[in-house]
C-alpha cells in the first residue's frame, strides 16, 4: 500500500506540473505566433488564409458548452472589496480605458455588468456630418471595399471570401443580380420590401455599361465594412446613420473565436457563427447590420427588441439554414433610429 | 466579436464630362476606429 500512496502522493503534484509546463509552451507558442504575425504586419505583408489542423478541430469542440459557462462565470457576483482589483487587472490584461467608464468600479457587480458598461456622456461624440457613415462599435477595420459584380463576394481574409446574400440571408432586401439589358430605370428603384406592399429593392450591380448613362438619378453601388472588436474594447452597438430598421435576422449557428488567427484560418466564419442582422434603408438605400458573436462573447441582445434570446442552449449542432425572422412593424416604417443611438451590445457567454 | 456593415451608396461616375466623386471611406483597413467616428462619406 506505502508504494502506491508514495505513488499516489507525487500523482497530484506531477499532474499539476505537466498542466503548468503544457500551458507554458502553448503560452509560448501563442506568443511566437503573434509575434510572427506582427513582423508579418510591419514588413506589410497582408496575412493569407491558411486553413490549419487546429481549425478543423475546432469544430469538435463543444463550443457552444463552453461560451455559457464561461457567460455564468462572467455573471457571478464578486464582493464590493475586490471589483476594483479584478476590474483593473482585467483592464490591464485587454487594454481597456477605465476612465471612460460611466458609473466607479464598485458600482459593477460581475465581470459581465463592468464588460457592457455604458462609457461616460460625451465619451463618444458622433460626427454630425450628415454625408457620412459613422462606426458603429469600438474596434480594428477588418475589411473595406465596393462589391462589384456577380457573386457579390466579401473577402474575410486574402485569399477567401464568403457571399453578401450568405451573410444576410437568402431572402434578404437586397437582391444582388447582374442586370439583363432590358431592364428599365424604373426596375432600379428601390422601395422597402414591406409585406402588403408592391414593391422591392432589385440593388444591381450591372457594370456601367449595362446601366442607363441618360439617368439622372446617381449610380449606386453595395459597400462594407468589417469592424473586430476585441476583448477589452467597448461592446455596445450603435446606429451608423439615420435609418429606419425594417426587419431582423436570427442565425443561430457556431460558435468559433473570431481573434485574427481564426480570421485567417477557419472557412467562413462570418458566415458559420451565430449573428443577428437588422436590416432597413437610409437616404441613400439599403443598409444592413450584422453583429456576430464569439466563443467568450456569444450572445446579442437587441434594445429594439429585448426580447430576443441568443446562444441558446438548444441551437442546433448544425447551423440552421432559415433564420427566425422577424419584420419590424409590418407595412410600416420600421424602428426609425437615429445616428449614434444605441441598439444593441455583445454580452459574454 | 465581429460588425460587418453592408449599405447602398452613390458611386463615382461622370456626368457632363464632370466627375462626380460619390462615397468615399475615410478609413483604411487597419485602422483603429470608436463610436461615432466617421468612417466614410
Amino acid at each position: 500500500g506505502g508504494g502506491a500512496g508514495s505513488g499516489n502522493k507525487f500523482l497530484v503534484p506531477g499532474a499539476t506540473v505537466a498542466t503548468m509546463l503544457m500551458l507554458g509552451i502553448l503560452h509560448a507558442r501563442r506568443l511566437y505566433d503573434d509575434k510572427k504575425v506582427e513582423d508579418r504586419k510591419e514588413k506589410g505583408i497582408e496575412p493569407e488564409f491558411s486553413p490549419d489542423v487546429k481549425a478543423s478541430f475546432m469544430k469538435l469542440l463543444p463550443l457552444r458548452s463552453m461560451s455559457r459557462f464561461w457567460g455564468h462565470l462572467m455573471e457571478m457576483q464578486i464582493p464590493v472589496f475586490l471589483r476594483p482589483t479584478v476590474y483593473k487587472a482585467w483592464a490591464r490584461a485587454f487594454h481597456s480605458d477605465l476612465e471612460e467608464a460611466a458609473l466607479p468600479l464598485e458600482n459593477y457587480a460581475s465581470l459581465q455588468e463592468f464588460f457592457v458598461r455604458k462609457l461616460k456622456e460625451g465619451s463618444r461624440p458622433i460626427d454630425t456630418d450628415p454625408n457620412c457613415l459613422v462606426s458603429p462599435v469600438d474596434g480594428k477595420i477588418l475589411q473595406i471595399g465596393e462589391i462589384r459584380g456577380p457573386g457579390a463576394l466579401i473577402d474575410q481574409v486574402k485569399g477567401f471570401s464568403y457571399s453578401v446574400s450568405s451573410l444576410l440571408g437568402t431572402n434578404s432586401n437586397l437582391h444582388i443580380n447582374d442586370l439583363e439589358e432590358e431592364k428599365s430605370e424604373e426596375d432600379l428603384s428601390g422601395v422597402v420590401d414591406v409585406p402588403g406592399a408592391k414593391s422591392w429593392w432589385c440593388v444591381s450591380l450591372a457594370s456601367p455599361k449595362r446601366q442607363n448613362p441618360m439617368s439622372m438619378r446617381p449610380k449606386r453601388g453595395i459597400f462594407y465594412c468589417v469592424i473586430y472588436l476585441k476583448p477589452g474594447d467597448y461592446h455596445r452597438v450603435h446606429s451608423p446613420v439615420d435609418w429606419n430598421i425594417l426587419r431582423r435576422r436570427h442565425f443561430s449557428g457556431r460558435l468559433f473565436p473570431q481573434n485574427e488567427r481564426a480570421v485567417q484560418t477557419i472557412r467562413n466564419l462570418y458566415i458559420e457563427n451565430e449573428r443577428v442582422v437588422l436590416e432597413g434603408e437610409w437616404k441613400e438605400g439599403f443598409i444592413a447590420l450584422a453583429a456576430i458573436g464569439a466563443t467568450n462573447i456569444g450572445s446579442i441582445r437587441l434594445f429594439i427588441e429585448p426580447e430576443i434570446q441568443t446562444n441558446k442552449p438548444t441551437a442546433k449542432l448544425v447551423p440552421s439554414e432559415r433564420p427566425d425572422e422577424r419584420m419590424y412593424e409590418p407595412g410600416g416604417t420600421g424602428v426609425v433610429v437615429k445616428k449614434g443611438e444605441e441598439v444593441a451590445a455583445f454580452y459574454m457567454g | 466579436s465581429t460588425v460587418v456593415l453592408v449599405f447602398q451608396a452613390p458611386v463615382s461616375e461622370m456626368r457632363n464630362g464632370q466627375a462626380i466623386s460619390n462615397f468615399e471611406f475615410s478609413v483604411r483597413n487597419g485602422d483603429k476606429v470608436k463610436v461615432g467616428e466617421a468612417i466614410g462619406r
